[in-house]
């Protein structure tokens, strides 16, 4: 049937997401999609066509990864990412990192630079030096908007996910029942 | 979160996720994203991104269920991952796209909705949020 691509920007999108917030989104996967198509048709490898296009999603502030990340309960940054070859089955996995600007990248040069599959937190944090993976001061992901969003969740004292709407602890509540609210795709 | 998947003319499949993780995570609360097999997988079969509430799908083995299902019990990628997304994991948790090596998308989702785009070489493309 020939090449094919798709990409995702987080789930749990709420109906009532007000056309400010969904326009911009839907603009930015076409743009992505785009670069995956041209990339394909250009005869680029799978590999390297999925590591072109998560690294323009995490560029986008829109979505929850790269610069969009959302904060942890302490107001920190933990970037997480993985890529996987299905040829070879090599597959490259990095977490808690706090000062790379493209995740994806480091978890390819994981998986291309070293014996293991996963290195996570201070470990990636000294791989990312050594391969020279641009890194920035972690004040850079650290948004009004998210510390707004991390407020909010902590006034309703729950972990908020994607859209959920900050609610009063509600223990009976399961996180799937909470109702999705207006918000910005920060879905884990 | 976010994914991408491909596959190319020769059907060679790979796979990539990344996330910021969750509002008010607690600090060193690992996802399913970096865990291969939960939020991102690849064989010569298909390649799966996923997305949602991670304890979920690490629980569900998300993404090598779906490679596990076209391997094992023969199914296309379209009934493999609607089987996990529809049937094997709580409502309300997740999301994910899928291409196979015969160049086939599926991006079925449990959720109200989930930003996905795809395009395919006989012309088909699309870019949605919720489903009509």
């Amino acid at each position: 049937m020939g090449w094919a691509v798709a990409l995702h920007g987080g789930a749990g999108v709420p109906f009532s997401l007000p056309p400010e917030a969904r326009q911009p989104r839907e603009e930015a996967l076409r743009h992505c999609l785009q670069i995956g198509v041209k990339a394909l048709k250009s005869n680029m490898s799978p590999l390297d066509v999925v590591e072109l296009v998560v690294r323009e999603l995490e560029n986008i502030p829109h979505f929850n990864a790269g610069r969009g990340s959302v904060l942890t309960n302490k107001g920190t940054v933990e970037m997480e990412a993985s890529i996987m070859d299905g040829n070879t089955m090599k597959c490259g996995a990095v977490s808690g990192l706090s000062t790379v600007v493209n995740a994806i990248s480091l978890a390819r040069l994981v998986m291309d630079n070293t014996p293991h599959i996963y290195l996570a937190f201070d470990g990636a944090e000294d791989f990312a030096r050594q391969q020279g993976v641009e890194t920035v001061d972690t004040s850079h992901f650290i948004t009004p908007e998210n510390i707004e969003r991390l407020n909010q969740a902590k006034e309703a004292d729950r972990v908020q996910i994607d859209y959920t709407q900050p609610i009063q602890n509600d223990t009976t509540k399961s996180e799937t029942e909470t109702p999705f609210a207006n918000g910005d795709s920060q879905l884990g | 979160t976010v994914g991408c998947v491909a596959v190319d003319s020769n059907g060679n499949l790979a796979s990539a996720t990344s996330t910021g993780g969750l509002v008010n995570k607690m600090v060193g609360r690992i996802g399913d994203t970096p865990l291969i097999g939960a939020g991102t997988y690849a064989n010569e079969l298909c390649a799966v991104s996923a997305t949602g509430i991670g304890e979920a799908l690490i629980r569900g083995t998300v993404a090598r269920d779906v490679a596990a299902m076209m391997e094992f019990k023969g199914l296309s990628l379209k009934e493999a991952a609607d089987c996990v997304v529809h049937e094997r994991i709580p409502k309300g948790t997740v999301g994910l796209v899928a291409v196979s090596a015969a160049g086939e998308v599926a991006m079925p989702y449990n959720t109200p909705g989930m930003f996905r785009a795809c395009a395919t070489e006989d012309g088909y493309s699309e870019v949605a949020i919720w489903s009509d």
